[in-house]
């Protein structure tokens, strides 16, 4: 029974899709069967990957979804390609609960041949990130240590909560990662205190640190672990993964 | 006769709101009455100024403009705050053409009482930003010198020329501004050569470093003149300030 994690935050660029490439990259390679999937326009996890978009997105379409998953060079890791068509999916997630019952559909279809799922979702607190949160068995927030980040937190848990509501417990928290750390800075230091003191032990005691190797790595289609092995970006996602794995 | 920038990509975290804060302040300051639009659900830019988000956008209302515009401590800087509530336009904006209309209407009845107006768009290229093109004289791109950000600007390239051949020339390119730009790191050198080669003269001469002032001073409700006037960031939108004054 896989682990489905939606990775969200409605502020953009606090490190969604990197945290859902270099992850979903480290559970695999720990020997999990894992899929990536990108509901994002922008495509940007499957880009980091190497892929390209699909023309159609796999979620929309009737087709098992086993057909559209496409092999990584990461041993485990399967990928869901986002469409850039998938502006059209907003509307239909916003007319009726039809997306997420196909969605639903989809990964309960799937459920059995992955042990962990990471949805990347786009920068919004919209319908889209709703379905996935609905199909979803925890969400994971990424925080940037940045003042921006912290006001948007409290209407997402807003978002998160009605969710939990409607799903009868389905959905629980999955952690809420520190990104973009960078110690020298006292707003960052600020950052980490506020957030543990708000949400305690949902926090993970792993933080990313700011690397440049995070934001090399995809424009050569690269997990972090394939451009970079030692550096602190691939150390720090390694740590992560450890501590995704103890939480089981 | 207003100048009305729109500063727009779907890519998260790229600095929109740094840049529409900051550049309307030095606007302002230069002796330019500015009005500064909120339209992101976030209130990043509300927040940035010291306001507080209105429960029910102005621009979705009724009333003239004029009577909802916040004076804040800067001088000949007139703000018009967001509001969470704005999810509700994204439905509108979708649904019809009245929701252009409106703000268009809305725009030209304060059009004559600024020389410059800049509207602070959510990360997305959904409905809500082609409404605010559509009632742009003006685009403005701030791209990070990243991977991620290059590969959306495709996309929302085809967004604006579509506003573009739908308005009659109304809408020109303002211009492309790189941001958190570090001259140590290779890829903000390859990234600013992607863009002058791809965008020619639209890109600004004058670029954003990235400097702490500019992420500190939002969480003291401060522009980054007021926060650290001498700072590396409030001396870049000083000179970018100038460049948008001589491209008039
Ligand atoms: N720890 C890090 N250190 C340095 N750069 C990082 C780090 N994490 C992410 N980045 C870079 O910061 C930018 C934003 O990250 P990313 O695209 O993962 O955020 P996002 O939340 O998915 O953005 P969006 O809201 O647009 O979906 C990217 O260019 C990425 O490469
Ligand atoms: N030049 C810079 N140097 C350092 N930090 C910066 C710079 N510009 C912006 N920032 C910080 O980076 C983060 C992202 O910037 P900002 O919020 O302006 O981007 P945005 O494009 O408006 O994001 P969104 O897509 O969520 O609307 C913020 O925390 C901001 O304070
Ligand atoms: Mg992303
Ligand atoms: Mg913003």
């Amino acid at each position: 029974m896989a682990r489905i994690f939606s990775v969200v935050n409605q502020k953009g660029g606090v490190g969604k899709t990197t945290t859902s490439v270099n992850l979903s990259a480290a559970l695999a390679m720990a020997g999990n069967r894992t899929l990536l999937i990108d509901i994002d326009p922008q495509c940007n996890a499957t880009g980091a990957v190497g892929s390209d978009p699909a023309a159609r997105h796999a979620l929309l379409g009737e087709s098992p979804l086993g057909e559209s998953v496409i092999v990584t060079d990461v041993p485990n890791l399967g990928l869901l390609p986002g469409s850039r068509r998938f502006q059209d999916a907003d509307v239909m997630a916003n007319s009726d609960t039809q997306a997420t019952t196909k969605l639903r559909a989809h990964l309960d279809s799937v459920m059995d041949d992955y042990e962990y799922i990471l949805i990347d979702c786009p920068p919004s607190a919209g319908a889209m990130t709703e379905t996935a949160l609905t199909a979803s068995t925890e969400v994971m927030i990424p925080i940037q240590c940045e003042y921006f980040a912290m006001v948007g937190v409290a209407q997402l848990i807003g978002t998160i909560k009605k969710v939990m509501g409607a799903t009868d417990g389905r959905l629980t928290f999955g952690g809420i990662l520190l990104t973009m750390y960078d110690e020298s800075l006292e707003l960052t230091r600020e950052i980490d205190e506020d957030v543990r003191d708000f949400f305690g032990d949902i926090v993970f005691e792993n933080v990313v640190p700011r690397d440049v190797a995070l934001c090399e790595a995809p424009s050569h289609g690269q997990t972090v672990f394939q451009y970079a092995p030692r550096s602190r970006g691939a150390f720090a996602y390694t740590q992560l993964c450890m501590e995704v794995l103890q939480r089981d």
